[in-house]
């Protein structure tokens, strides 16, 4: 599993 | 996450449990879109591929679950129960999926942040969920007795578009190199289709009267 920070929003 | 999104999240909730609440306890889905319902479920499938290899928050992966689960059980409740489907009127819900699903799959594949499977699907999904209120609003135009939980989802639905515009202005004047054109353009597009209703809703609100749509 890696954090993203691309799409955040649903 | 700021106040808007969280209020936009919370609106888009609380539009699947109204619609969840008509289903479930009501057993109805008169004046409901299976077309519409489907598109979102669509929608859900190809925007959430990443939920089991990106992780952003406890909170994120809780909402796509839900939005997953709810959007699939409200098309199988549709489609397959036995006192459910009876009030499913296939003949007014005559809205074509693929005159939507193709052009947001083309476009998605000439306009995305990056050609890879995941991006075009995500940037299809951003496309479809834009356009995927439209047989809905065809359906509420044809039927002459809206009624209020009806009237309730499509207006929460829009509540939630509108309350995203809003996060969006916050977080480019908040975030540096916040700047994200598919989402605005789309997004505004999507609230920009329940313009119309938005517009009939507040009338019969105000005059305290039956919502109906003109045809």
């Amino acid at each position: 599993l890696k954090v993203v920070d691309g799409h955040d929003e649903l | 996450m700021n106040i808007f999104r969280l209020a936009g999240d919370m609106t888009h909730l609380a539009s699947v449990l109204v619609l969840l609440l008509k289903i479930h306890t009501i057993k109805s889905c008169a004046g409901i879109s299976l077309k519409t319902q489907e598109l979102y479920a669509l929608v859900f499938a190809t925007r959430y591929l990443d939920i089991f290899t990106d992780f952003i928050s406890l909170y994120n992966t809780t909402m796509k679950l839900i939005f997953l689960g709810s959007s699939f059980s409200i098309v199988w409740y549709i489609r397959n129960h036995k006192i459910v489907s009876r009030s499913y009127d296939k003949s007014q819900d005559t809205f074509r999926h693929y005159f939507l699903i193709i052009p947001c799959l083309l476009l998605a594949l000439l306009v995305n942040e990056k050609f890879t499977f995941k991006e075009v699907m995500w940037a299809f999904s951003i496309y479809l969920e834009a356009v995927a209120i439209l047989p809905q609003l065809v359906l509420l135009q044809r039927t002459r007795n809206i009624d209020n939980l009806t009237g309730q989802y499509v207006f929460l639905l829009g509540a939630y578009r509108a309350l995203y515009i809003l996060n969006w202005i916050y977080r480019y004047f908040t975030e540096t190199h916040y700047v994200h054109w598919i989402t605005w353009v789309s997004g505004l597009v999507q609230t920009l289709l329940y313009a119309d209703f938005f517009y009939y809703y507040f009338e019969s609100w105000k005059n305290n009267k039956k919502l109906q749509l003109p045809a």
